[in-house]
């Protein structure tokens, strides 16, 4: 099973 | 004063096409070097980067900085009152709560204008860092539309992996496993027909299909499409926009459990 990341813990807040 | 006007209203249909089933409204941010938009999708899965170059529109003005947030669902009901090849022009006062969309028949006969709301939306803009992909894939985009919609069938995932050899697509579900192998073409008559790999290092990424689904709505505007991958980090889908721009799609990967 695999589990969806979320695309803000990659790419970081500015 | 802002003022952007392109040749052919079809252009702005179908961005809009490729950004409204993943965003309900977005911020526009205009400048003199064009109009960009970042957004994430309600669930933070995918971001949406649309550039569109000042050089590109028949006209373009901007002469402060402004940001426009705009229902898309608004914007798509006045889009549809244009025809396909009216001239489009976009319109808004310096710290307007609204912006004018204008249609002007080919013959000049016919002029319409749509004034619309703006929006004050709360825009959390994400640095994109600088990557080196593993592998880059340029593909006809309509075989990667028909490749997402046909694997959909079988899983919620599609699992892409790309060696030097060509690039897989696989999902696998209750019915069973598909796999398609695309093998990078020889020689090509027609630069659009080709399937292109650049490797430096193979990489097998695992994502969601109804986000690929929703990125193939782009199609319309381009004859390829840019799939990049590296480990770990999302996966890049471009469709350039001719002489205009283009529009990026990050899909964040799925990861074993």
């Amino acid at each position: 099973n695999s589990k969806q990341t979320s695309i803000s813990s990659f790419f970081k807040k500015e | 004063m802002f003022e952007a006007r392109l040749g052919q209203a079809t252009i702005l249909k179908k961005i809009l096409d490729a950004i409204k089933d993943l965003l309900n409204e977005a911020t526009f941010d205009c400048s003199d070097s064009g109009i960009q938009l970042q957004a994430m999708d309600n669930s933070h899965v995918s971001l949406v980067s649309l550039t569109l170059r000042s050089d590109g529109f028949d006209k373009f003005r901007c002469d402060r900085n402004l940001s426009m947030g705009m229902n898309l669902g608004s914007m798509a009901k006045i889009l549809k009152c244009a025809n396909n090849e009216d001239n489009v022009t976009m319109k808004a006062q310096d710290n307007a709560d609204t912006v004018t969309i204008m249609f002007e028949s080919a013959n000049q006969e016919k002029v319409s204008d749509y004034e619309m709301k703006l929006m004050n939306l709360d825009q959390e803009h994400l640095g994109i860092p600088e990557t080196d992909f593993s592998c880059v894939v340029r593909m006809p985009a309509m075989e990667f539309a028909r490749i997402c919609r046909d694997l959909a069938q079988f899983s919620e995932s599609v699992v892409i992996c790309c060696t030097k050899e060509g690039v897989k697509f696989s999902a696998s579900g209750d019915v069973g496993t598909a796999n398609i192998k695309l093998a990078q073409t020889g020689s090509v008559d027609k630069e659009e027909e080709a399937v292109i790999i650049e490797m430096q290092e193979p990489v097998t990424l695992t994502f969601a299909c109804r986000y690929l689904n929703a990125f193939t709505k782009a199609t319309p505007l381009s004859t390829q499409v840019q799939l990049s991958m590296c480990a770990d980090v999302p996966l890049v889908v471009e469709y350039a926009i001719k002489d205009l721009g283009h529009i990026r799609y990050y899909l964040a990967p799925k990861i074993e459990d």
